[in-house]
């Protein structure tokens, strides 16, 4: 400091407050058990303590997910906020569980809490990654499916930060299609 | 309104901060 004298550190606080969900698949309860609230922050320092003190996504088990929503948004289709919405969906190969799915992962969050988004920040309503054994997936969620220019801005965004080929097309899934399907396969709304 | 934008760098630039 200019007098000598040490000076607080000051936290830089987010534009949102965002939560951290942990789910673990137990089956002897139902969805919405396994599916914890873990901790909420509003500030990149409290951002990086919380980072630091969990597993990486790479090493949580099969059937497991973490979920980042705005705070009062509740990681679910259900949530008035999702409701209306979607996610760009991000798949990812087995080989690429690791690097690229820890990689990808921190970037979304990055992404998120540094409101990246620009004007369409507000349609975001937060992302999930899904370890699975069949291959892992992040999901980018936002609220309003009929909003297409937000929609395929945010697209855009996600696939530049995270530096997905041009050539690789990526695919948003509105939640009621995701209900609805009798298959394995959602249509994609937007690619 | 007014909007706090971090950018990448920053923010990892903050990871190792006390």
């Amino acid at each position: 400091s200019v007098s000598g004298v040490p000076q607080p550190y000051i936290k830089h606080p987010l534009q949102n407050m965002w939560t951290l969900w942990y789910y673990e698949n137990d089956r002897n309860k139902n969805w919405e058990e396994n599916q914890r609230e873990v901790t909420s922050f509003d500030t990149v320092e409290d951002f990086w303590s919380l980072f630091h003190h969990i597993k990486q996504a790479s090493e949580l088990k099969q059937g497991c997910d973490y979920s980042l929503f705005k705070k009062g948004i509740l990681p679910m289709w259900e949530d008035d906020a999702n409701k209306r919405g979607g996610r760009w969906l991000i798949n990812l190969e087995k080989k690429h569980r690791g690097h690229d799915l820890n990689n990808y992962w921190l970037e979304v969050l990055l992404c998120l809490i540094g409101e990246a988004f620009d004007d369409y920040h507000e349609d975001v309503c937060g992302a999930v990654v899904n370890i699975r054994a069949k291959g892992d997936k992040i999901g980018i969620w936002t609220s309003d499916a009929l909003k297409s220019q937000s929609v395929v801005e945010i697209g855009r965004k996600i696939k530049t930060r995270l530096n997905i080929n041009p050539n690789m097309p990526i695919g948003y899934q509105i939640h009621k299609d995701t209900m609805a399907k009798s298959g394995s396969v959602t249509k994609n709304t937007y690619t | 309104g007014t909007r706090i934008v971090y950018e990448r760098a920053f923010l990892l630039q903050l990871r190792n901060s006390p």
